[in-house]
């Protein structure tokens, strides 16, 4: 057998930004400083989860496609978490 | 559905609107019915009553605007938001804004269609958030849908009435359309309207719906069929990949529509007798593309027809009856497709598993077999 390694598509930091400025706004991700992020568990990470299981996408915690796209459709202005009302 | 919270919704149950001013891309009438028209959407299932003022503070001030507009909530030009409301409280409460970026119309899909947004936010307006059920008007993301046949949803309904009760001034011998629900995937006794391919990945559909399966996937990925291919029909007959096109073919009654991706294909729809179907045939029930020897089956009630997509034409001998071909499937085919070299074929609740060389029937399985319920 022969193992291959397939390249995972690269994130523009574009699309990153674009990411996180989403989540900010409809999921209320906030720049968090402290242990649980020097443990790898970032904020951004928690956020794209929390988004992917409210949208019923597939809960990997990072920035694929499925989700980037989801991001970019034309949808409503408020927030999707009720804390940021 | 969701809501902001107990304390926000309003006491009242007559509520005054005022539109402000007007978008440049749709007469002053098609704005006004369509406000009117999804306002009407809310006032139909609940106490709830709307009066138009034309001057001072109205409890749900409707306007126009772009960019920064005096919210801290900037709008962000062409597409993204489209528009946003406020929950129901004084001053900015109850509020809908639209972002005139947009290209709101009336009924058409060229654009946004200013009804269906306008029925999303006045839904804040009266104190919903967003819901996470695709097919609800409250879930976040914007698809098209037909404003002249829009019923609304029942996850709706039931949030509205949750806030404000049902609407007592209906009339008990009106029998209004059944509010559309969303299709539980896992339902063993659901009957898929179609099954197909499509670039890796096993798409399943049921009215408007679709659920996307793929391999690295634990559960599938549900969604308006609309989100996917904005021009496509719902409800539909049959579904089919030709992986060498790399197209997926939709069937509904007579008409054949076609995408590459998420694109539509120039042409498309075509007729039935475009597939080398006689004129007599009205509808398919299911199609199946053999990636070997590139036929499609197109099964037609308790018989089927064999299409050859090199050459164009329809096989000689066909139409031959599906239970000779195939053993043990007695009733009406609902769906098909092929995975991994094997024929799956949907008969009721139930999925044949062939081996469609041999017509070997290997195994019958629930039709949730792959929805890893």
């Amino acid at each position: 057998t022969a193992v291959l390694s397939v390249p995972l598509s690269e994130v523009s930091m574009e699309d990153e930004s674009f990411a996180k400025n989403y989540l900010k706004k409809f999921f209320n991700l906030t720049e968090e400083e402290g242990p649980a992020v020097r443990r790898g568990i970032s904020p951004l990470n928690k956020k794209l989860a929390e988004m992917q299981r409210f949208f019923g996408l597939k809960i990997t915690g990072s920035l694929d496609a499925d989700t980037l796209a989801m991001m970019k459709k034309p949808r409503c202005g408020v927030p999707d978490e009720q804390v940021a009302r | 559905f969701s809501i902001f919270g107990n304390n926000f919704k309003w006491q009242k149950r007559s509520l005054t609107y005022r539109i402000e001013n007007y978008t440049p891309d749709m007469s002053v009438a098609e704005v006004d019915y369509s406000i009117d028209k999804a306002l009407q959407v809310w006032a139909k299932v609940t106490p709830l009553k709307f009066q138009r003022i034309y001057s001072g503070i109205a409890d749900i001030m409707i306007s126009f605007v772009r960019w920064e507009h005096g919210d801290y909530n900037s709008f962000d030009g062409p597409g993204k938001t489209l528009a946003h409301a406020f929950a129901p409280g004084d001053g900015l409460g109850g509020d809908a804004h639209f972002d005139d970026d947009e290209f709101f119309t009336f009924r058409s899909n060229r654009g946004v269609v200013l009804f269906i947004v306008a029925a999303h936010e006045f839904g804040h307006s009266l104190g919903l958030a967003h819901s996470s059920v695709p097919g609800a008007l409250m879930y976040p993301t914007y698809s098209y849908r037909n404003p002249d046949t829009f019923v609304l949803p029942q996850d709706d309904v039931r949030g509205i009435q949750y806030l404000y009760g049902s609407n007592s001034r209906k009339d008990p011998s009106v029998d209004d359309p059944k509010p559309p629900t969303t299709p539980d995937v896992c339902d063993s006794t659901m009957v898929l309207d179609a099954v197909t391919t499509h670039r890796g990945e096993i798409i399943f559909f049921k009215d408007s719906f679709l659920w996307r399966s793929y391999p690295q996937s634990q559960t599938p990925q549900q969604s308006l069929i609309r989100s996917l291919w904005p021009s496509a029909p719902v409800d539909i007959d049959a579904a089919y990949e030709n992986r060498q096109l790399d197209t997926v073919f939709l069937f509904k009654g007579r008409k054949v529509w076609a995408f590459t991706g998420n694109q539509p294909v120039r042409g498309y729809p075509k007729t039935l007798t475009a597939f080398g179907l006689p004129k007599a045939v009205r509808k398919v029930d299911a199609a199946l593309h053999d990636v070997n020897s590139g036929k499609t089956l197109f099964f037609v009630g308790n018989s089927y027809f064999s299409y050859d997509e090199s050459r164009k034409t329809m096989e000689q001998g066909y139409p031959r009856l599906v239970n000779q071909a195939f053993t043990g499937l007695t009733r009406r085919v609902t769906a098909a497709f092929q995975h991994k070299g094997f024929t799956y074929i949907y008969s009721g609740p139930y999925m044949y598993e062939y081996d469609l060389g041999t017509g070997t029937l290997h195994r019958v399985l629930r039709n949730s077999y792959f929805l890893r319920c």
